[in-house]
C-alpha cells in the first residue's frame, strides 16, 4: 500500500503501487515538491455539426466535446533501479506504453512514450477518429496563464481564452487554446516552475489551471476539406506470403519534464532544449585500444 | 559501389512540410517510405563494408560479435559548446561487456532488458519499410556515463569483461561495475 519513489539522484518520482500512477515529483536538492498526476486521453474528433460543418483532419483540430475520454485509471507498471538509470515501465492499454527514466546526475525526468495503432474501425474500434494526448496535472495555481515558445525562441505568455491584441470570441474552447510547440511549454506559480520540452513539433495547452497537455498521435476518418483530400489516417502494410495485412501508425518519441523554483527553469529549458536537438553523435569502429589513435 | 547518395536525397525529401506533419496522400507518404527504405538499406551496406574494411574481415555482423582481440571502439562528439556529462545505451547482445575510458578506467555500466513493445515495433517496420525479415533483436542495452568536451570528442572502449557476468535477474535491473 505505499508509494514507490524512483530516482538515483536529487530529483524522484513517486508512484502509487495500487493505481500505478504518477503522485508526487519532488527535488531534494532545490525542495520544489508538487503534487502530480499524468494519463493519457483522447478527444474523440468532430465530423462535423449542425452549426458547423468543419469536421476534423490533418490541419484542423476540432473535437466533438471538450472532455476527452480517459485510457485507463489504473496502471500496470514495472520498475526497474540501476546504479544510472531507474526506469517504470507502464501499459496504458493495448496500444499505449510509456517509459519513464531518471538517470544519474539529470535533475529532470524523460518520458517515452509508444501510441498506436490508434483502433478506429474495422471491427475493433468504434468508428471514432481519436487524437491521443497526455495530460499532466499538478496543484499549481496557474491563473489561465502558460507559456509556449515562439517557433523555438522565446517563450511567450498565453493566457487562456484571451488575446493580448484582439476581444477574442471563443468558439473552441479546447483547440481554440491550443499552440504550436517546437521546444516546450511551461506553468508557474508563486512558488515553482513545472516544465516540458519536446523531442518534436507539436500542439499542446494548458486547458485548466494547473494542467499542461501534448497532443501526441491522431488518426481520423474523415477530411477536413483543407486541401489533402484524405482523411489522417496512414497505415503501415506487411506483405508476406502474397497477403498485404495494415494497421494505423505506432509513433515514439520522448518529452522531458522538470519542476523547479519559480525563476530558475529557463537555464534547464534552455541548455535541455538545446541537448534535446543536438544529441551527442556516436560512432563504431573495431580496433585494438592500444593501437586506437583518435585522430 | 555502395553510396549514401540515395538516402541522402529521401531525407531531403522527407522536410517536406506535407511529410513533417502528415498531411501527405497516402500514396505520396508511400512514396516517401520506400525512398527512404531504399536509401537506408543502401547505405546500411556502407557502413557494412566500412566496418569490414576497418576491422580487416569480411564477416557482416561487426556490430553484435566483439571478438576478444578487438574492442568496440566509440567515439562520442559533442555539437554543443559546454561540458557535457550525458549516458549513452547501445544495443548488444551479450551481457558481460566491460567499458573502458581512454585513459583506461573501467567504468560502471548497466543492463536494460530491451522491451517486447521495442522488438515488436522494430520487426514490423524493419519488415514493412525494408521488405525484410529482422535478424534476432538485441537483447539488452548497455548504458554507460561519458563526458564530452565543448565541440570535441571522447573514445570509449567495450570489450568482453574478463570473468563470469554477474547479470542478475529479477525486476532489478542490472550491473557489472567490478568489471
Amino acid at each position: 500500500g505505499k508509494n514507490i519513489d524512483i530516482g538515483p539522484g536529487n530529483l524522484k518520482m513517486s508512484f502509487s503501487s495500487t493505481s500505478g500512477q504518477l503522485e508526487r515529483i519532488y527535488n531534494s536538492k532545490t525542495g520544489v515538491n508538487v503534487q502530480i498526476q499524468q494519463n493519457y486521453l483522447w478527444y474523440a474528433s468532430s465530423t462535423g455539426d449542425e452549426t458547423d460543418s468543419q469536421a476534423s483532419g490533418a490541419y484542423i483540430f476540432r473535437p466533438n466535446d471538450t472532455s476527452p475520454h480517459i485510457v485507463s485509471r489504473s496502471v500496470p507498471f514495472k520498475v526497474i533501479r540501476g546504479p544510472l538509470v531507474d526506469e517504470v515501465y507502464q501499459k496504458y492499454s493495448s496500444w499505449i506504453y510509456q517509459v519513464t527514466r531518471l538517470y544519474k546526475g539529470k535533475d529532470h525526468a524523460e518520458i517515452e512514450y509508444t501510441i498506436g495503432p490508434i483502433p478506429t474501425g474495422g471491427g475493433f474500434g468504434d468508428g471514432t477518429g481519436k487524437e491521443v494526448i497526455t495530460r499532466i496535472t499538478t496543484n499549481m495555481a496557474t491563473n489561465k496563464e502558460f507559456y509556449t515558445d515562439s517557433n523555438g525562441r522565446d517563450f511567450l505568455k498565453r493566457v487562456r481564452d484571451h488575446r493580448e491584441d484582439w476581444p477574442l470570441n471563443v468558439t473552441q474552447p479546447v483547440a481554440g487554446n491550443y499552440y504550436p510547440l517546437n521546444l516546450g511549454i511551461y506553468t508557474k506559480d508563486k512558488k515553482s516552475e513545472f516544465s516540458v520540452l519536446v523531442d518534436r513539433a507539436t500542439g499542446g495547452s494548458s486547458i485548466k489551471d494547473g494542467e499542461v497537455e501534448l497532443m501526441l498521435h491522431r488518426r481520423i476518418l474523415s477530411d477536413d476539406g483543407r486541401g489533402v483530400g484524405e482523411p489522417l489516417d496512414e497505415e503501415v502494410c506487411v506483405v508476406e506470403n502474397d497477403n498485404s495485412t495494415c494497421e494505423g501508425l505506432t509513433v515514439r518519441g520522448n518529452y522531458y519534464i522538470s519542476i523547479d523554483n519559480v525563476g530558475a527553469g529557463s537555464r534547464w529549458r534552455r541548455t535541455t532544449g538545446q541537448e534535446i536537438y543536438s544529441p551527442l553523435l556516436l560512432a563504431f569502429t573495431h580496433e585494438n585500444a592500444e593501437n586506437w589513435k583518435s585522430s | 559501389v555502395h553510396n549514401t547518395f540515395e538516402l541522402g536525397d529521401a531525407l531531403g525529401l522527407a522536410q517536406h512540410h506535407d511529410a513533417v506533419s502528415g498531411t501527405a496522400k497516402q500514396h505520396t507518404t508511400d512514396d516517401y517510405a520506400k525512398r527512404l527504405a531504399i536509401g537506408a538499406s543502401k547505405a546500411e551496406a556502407v557502413v557494412s563494408s566500412s566496418l569490414a574494411c576497418l576491422a580487416n574481415k569480411q564477416s557482416g555482423d561487426q556490430c553484435s560479435t566483439l571478438k576478444s582481440a578487438f574492442s568496440q571502439v566509440v567515439v562520442v562528439y559533442n555539437p554543443l559548446g559546454w561540458n557535457r556529462t550525458d549516458i549513452v545505451r547501445i544495443p548488444v547482445n551479450e551481457a558481460n561487456l566491460g567499458v573502458k575510458d581512454s585513459s583506461g578506467n573501467n567504468l560502471e555500466v548497466q543492463y536494460v532488458d530491451v522491451d517486447d513493445v521495442t522488438k515488436d515495433l522494430r520487426k514490423l517496420y524493419v519488415n514493412a519499410y525494408l521488405g525484410l525479415t529482422p535478424k534476432q533483436a538485441p537483447k539488452y542495452w548497455l548504458l554507460f556515463q561519458v563526458s564530452v568536451p565543448p565541440l570535441g570528442w571522447s573514445t570509449y572502449f567495450i570489450s568482453k569483461a574478463a570473468g563470469k557476468s554477474t547479470r542478475r535477474k529479477g525486476d532489478l535491473s542490472h550491473h557489472n561495475s567490478k568489471n
